[in-house]
């Protein structure tokens, strides 16, 4: 038996959207510990994992460990009938194959259910080590959203430079080229507008902007986001979701031609 | 896609 109340229901709805276009289908994962998903993008080459800590749900009943297969574009038009002041409960009887969405309006006047069929889904689970990252880069989530979207409409990639000078942003196509420097900020009236870096050592990555712009979805779930370099690793882009989680993604630099 | 890795060439399979 599976029983997962969340009275801001709508960190779900921004999960989905953070999530779906990159992951078709992924096993959500539940334990007596927390609520996770790790899965590749269909190209094999960026990895997302979620983590929903069981603290952060108003009740929290996981009696075995499961692992649900969902398709997320249709778990996605499920969580969209939700409203965004609703508390959402997930509900799956053991050995199901299905899984409930229960949406509550806030005052209780309204209350739905949407049962959504599962899927089995043969999906590989990677080991993923704590590592030491030359830089780590904590920035508003809007700003580097902003810039990610910006670089697109000129290259299709960024290099991603950290130097003692600051954080820059570069990228170059057909019509010209473009650089984006933020330094470090931390004389701001509220914290999460900060942009704090931590060097060991200088690191320059480049990464597919496509790929970036789709960890920008993400946007919504967190005034920062963290960027984690090292040469040699993927780059992590974690938007930590309060007192519950994160949703991380990897992505492999791009190999110099 | 061009000069991208695989995010499974970092990572071992649990």
């Amino acid at each position: 038996m599976l029983e997962l109340r969340l009275v801001q229901g709508s960190l779900l709805k921004k999960v989905l959207e953070a999530i779906k276009d990159l992951v078709n289908d992924a096993n959500f994962d539940c334990s007596a510990t927390g609520f996770s998903l790790q899965a590749m993008d269909s190209s094999h080459v960026a990895l997302v994992a979620l983590l929903l800590r069981n603290e952060g749900f108003e009740h929290y009943r996981c009696d075995r460990n499961i692992s649900m297969g969902m398709n997320l574009g249709n778990m996605n038009k499920m969580l969209k009938c939700a409203g965004n002041d609703d508390i959402i409960t997930l509900k799956a009887d053991d050995g199901s194959d299905t899984v409930t969405f229960m949406f509550e309006s806030p005052n209780q006047d309204k209350i739905a259910d949407f049962e959504m069929k599962l899927m089995d889904i043969d999906s590989e689970h990677l080991g993923i080590p704590e590592a030491e990252y030359h830089a780590i880069v904590r920035m508003p989530s809007a700003e580097f959203a902003r810039i990610c979207k910006d670089l697109s409409s000129i290259g299709d990639t960024v290099v991603i430079s950290v130097t003692k000078e600051g954080v820059k942003f570069s990228t170059k196509g057909d019509i010209g080229t473009a650089n984006i420097v933020c330094r470090q900020n931390t004389t701001v009236d509220k914290p999460e507008e900060a942009t704090v870096i931590e060097m060991k050592e200088p690191v320059s990555l480049t990464f597919a902007l496509r790929y970036m712009n789709s960890f920008a979805k993400a946007t919504p779930l967190s005034h920062t986001v963290t960027i984690s370099l090292s040469s040699e690793l993927p780059v992590v882009v974690e938007y930590k979701i309060e007192d519950m989680g994160y949703v991380r993604f990897y992505l492999a630099p791009k190999i110099e031609e | 896609i061009e000069n991208q890795p695989l995010i499974h060439s970092f990572y071992m399979v649990n």
